[in-house]
């Protein structure tokens, strides 16, 4: 089972859209995936269009109580399952951080599913938080949307050097798979200048980095309005709208992912 | 002095060029402005040019320190004055949380200016926690960028909730002014579909809420890429491109919020 953490610390760049589209492009694609919504936001779940019973476990049970995995996860389509999250999960991080094995929990869930899946994709919040630490500490992959805008480069330095920890005292195997850039809009030069930013960024990594041999995907995620409408019906991009933009790229994006080599 | 803060948990919603650009028309207009960036992620320090020396007071000294706010604050521009913040900010919450009056440090700040400025804008990061609550508590008023997609409704009725929180035990006169639609994209069904919903929404609002009274901004933010640029420049969008959109839809939401009368 190949793991992948889509992780950004800024806000509103394109995570959630990713995670829930690729993982359903890979479904498609005939891969069994097991896509985890980790953050209280819950817009990954939202996104699929699952709506919670009163009762049903959620990551945050899985995280903190230590609930079976097979115990939470939901299918909601052909070879597509989701671990929904819920606003539970905001007490999570402070309820985890005096107990045993805080960064842990994650990874011990999902070492119990290798079998079962093809891939594992994990969407997380906006934050480094405790939460995204045990995404680190779980997942083989690390992908980074980015919004090809200059504020968003800034933060870009400190979330590499927070993977950078995780991998040296947490995750050896620990590695960037690659950045996409989301939303972009062709022809600005804002967008050309931040791509050449990146790529130049990406191709001078030193060997014992962890973003080494990382790249910029070659599928860019155009802004299409159809991205933005889907979440509202609980659908993914290929049930909304199979034909647009989205999906299109949201495929490539997929099958580019699929074919990188899974050990370097 | 008026002043407001501009809030929303939701990440890369528009809160910082909202914050920058009404800070910087107001100024134009003639009016004595300070701006204060409440983020860690110091964007609003970028984006208006600020290039910190490593001994220059932030908003982290006057918070955690107590220095003076007219230490703090730098002239940016003819009538606008700026408090920046840096990633010392990071651990102010943390530092804050065990000590004294960790809620009323910007109030008991801002108290020592009234006279000095005619507006005080508080450029507030993507978080609810003890940095935006410092804001809800030191402020009158309240706004709400709002990117007019579905996920970023799911959000506001929590916003709403700390809000009215906060007017409650801590800030009696804190009231919402408005919503704020950015980056709109004119023409789509989604984005009129939400300005229906929370137009309506702020329209039935009972008298008790924070949000009764409360205005969807006639002016929209259209989304310019003109605004994404200014940053990388550290200029604001009235220096950087005068004639476009931005500065245009900047200048009408300036004007908007100097029309509302200050007491309802
Ligand atoms: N390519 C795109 N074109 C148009 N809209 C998009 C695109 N990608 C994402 N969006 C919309 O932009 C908003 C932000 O995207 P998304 O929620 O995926 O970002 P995020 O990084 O997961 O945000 P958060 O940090 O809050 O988790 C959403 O309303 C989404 O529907
Ligand atoms: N109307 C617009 N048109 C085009 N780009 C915009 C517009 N408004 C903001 N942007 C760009 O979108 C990105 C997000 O905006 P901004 O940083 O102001 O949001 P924010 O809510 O302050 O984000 P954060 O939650 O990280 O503080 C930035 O790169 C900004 O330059
Ligand atoms: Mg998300
Ligand atoms: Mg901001």
């Amino acid at each position: 089972m190949r793991s992948l953490a889509i992780i950004n610390q800024k806000g509103g760049v394109g995570k959630t859209t990713t995670a829930v589209n690729v993982a359903a492009a890979l479904a498609r694609d005939g891969q069994n995936v097991l896509l985890i919504d980790l953050d209280p936001q819950s817009h990954a779940t939202l996104h699929v269009g699952l709506e919670l019973t009163p009762e049903q476990p959620t990551i945050y049970d899985l995280l903190v109580d230590g609930t079976a995995l097979g115990d939470v996860a939901c299918s909601v389509g052909e070879r597509l399952a989701v671990i929904p999250s819920s606003v539970d999960l905001v007490s999570a991080e402070l309820e985890l951080a005096g107990r045993d094995a805080r960064e842990t929990r994650l990874r011990r869930a999902l070492a119990a599913c290798r079998e079962a899946y093809d891939y594992c994709i994990v969407d997380c919040g906006p934050s480094l938080g405790l939460l995204t630490v045990n995404a680190l500490v779980a997942v083989q992959e690390v992908i980074i949307p980015l919004q090809p805008h200059f504020l968003a480069l800034q933060g870009l330095g400190r979330l590499l050097e927070t993977i950078a920890r995780a991998r040296q005292s947490l995750n050896p195997e620990l590695r960037v798979t690659g950045v996409v850039l989301c939303m972009h809009e062709h022809g600005t030069r804002l967008a050309q200048e931040v791509r050449d930013d990146v790529a130049q960024f990406l191709a001078s990594a030193a060997p014992d980095r962890p973003w080494h041999g990382a790249r910029l995907f070659a599928t860019l995620i155009r802004r299409n309005i159809k991205l933005a409408e889907c979440p509202s019906f609980g659908r993914t991009i290929f049930d909304y709208a199979p034909g647009s933009h989205g999906a299109e790229d949201y495929a490539a994006l997929a099958r580019e992912i699929a074919a990188v080599a899974s050990s370097p």
